[in-house]
């Protein structure tokens, strides 16, 4: 019963001056929930894999962090995301880049391993795959947050002043 | 970004990742999340590995990979491979962010150099942990 699970999770807007303490609480209980998720399978015997892909869709659900519901935004307003899952038993891995209608793209990435003789799919024909693996589909409406449009628009003004478009410290931190 | 790492009560490891990606991204550019390798890699020979970070500087060091290659080939603990890659490597290229990893045998572990990195762990025999900065 020696099982071990770890999580991260970022959001690519907040500094540590930045953050409020009910942020700092939001994103904790998120992370709390993401280690529930994952936990579950693992403390009943499943698998590792069947843990990593119900805490990271717990954060993709989760509107706090930078994946699934709560992306950031293309300079063309759009939410394109990526996601890659692997087993280590064999190595089989499955990966997707640019999708935009699949709710949980983690799951999407499992799909392709399981159910393609491919690793890495990308944008239309990704989403195409995704609706032939009968996935559950959102509108891309679905992804969006005020935060993260006001980040994209900040970005823009910031650009047009002349300003550095991107602060590793933030971004990374 | 986020993602997650595991090793189950059998022995065996895996790793997932998701990103939305940067802000303002053009030219349909994508990171080292989906990139087997740079990203996300699992292998139980050795361990799991999610990223997150400047995903260039992590695509060309092969990131992921390379934790695994040096637990597998140098016996090197992966939190020893991790802090390699991440305080030497990719720092000394010039790039950022950080990885979560499990060990074949069950070790957790995370290294970063930046700020901070928003991250959880827990075990069979270990109390969740979680930390912002």
């Amino acid at each position: 019963s020696n099982w071990s699970l770890v999580v991260h999770g970022g959001s690519g807007v907040f500094t540590r001056a930045s953050l409020s303490p009910e942020q700092d609480a939001a994103f904790r209980a998120g992370l709390g929930e993401a280690l529930a998720a994952g936990s579950a399978p693992l403390a009943a015997g499943g698998s590792a894999l069947d843990a990593v892909e119900a805490a990271v869709r717990a954060l993709e659900d989760n509107p706090i962090f930078n994946s699934g519901r709560g992306a950031v935004f293309t300079a063309e307003g759009r939410t394109e995301l990526d996601a890659a899952i692997m087993d280590g038993r064999d190595r089989a891995a499955g990966s997707v880049a640019g999708v935009t209608r699949t709710r949980n793209p983690v799951t999407l990435a499992r799909a392709v391993m399981a159910h393609s003789p491919h690793v890495l799919l990308a944008r239309d024909g990704a989403d195409v795959f995704a609706l032939e693996q009968g996935l559950p589909q959102v509108d891309p409406g679905y992804f969006r947050t005020e935060e993260r449009w006001a980040a994209l628009q900040a970005m823009k003004a910031a650009h047009a002043r002349g300003e550095p478009l991107f602060d590793k410290n933030l971004k990374y931190g | 970004t986020v993602g997650a790492v595991a090793r189950d009560s059998h022995g065996h490891v895996a790793a997932a990742t998701s990103t939305g990606g940067l802000t303002g991204k053009r030219w349909g550019r994508i990171g080292d999340s989906p990139l087997i390798g740079a990203g996300t890699y699992a292998d139980d020979r050795a361990g799991a590995v999610s990223a997150t970070g400047s995903g260039e500087y992590f695509i060309r060091a092969g990131v992921s990979h390379e934790i695994c290659a040096r637990v597998r080939m140098l016996g090197e603990t992966i939190q020893q491979a991790a802090d390699l890659l991440l305080q030497e490597e990719l720092k000394a290229m010039g790039g950022d962010g950080g990885v979560i990893v499990v060990g074949a045998d069950g070790s957790m572990g995370w290294s970063f150099n930046t700020p901070g990195m928003f991250r959880g762990r827990v075990g069979a025999e270990a109390a969740a942990v979680i930390a912002v900065y």
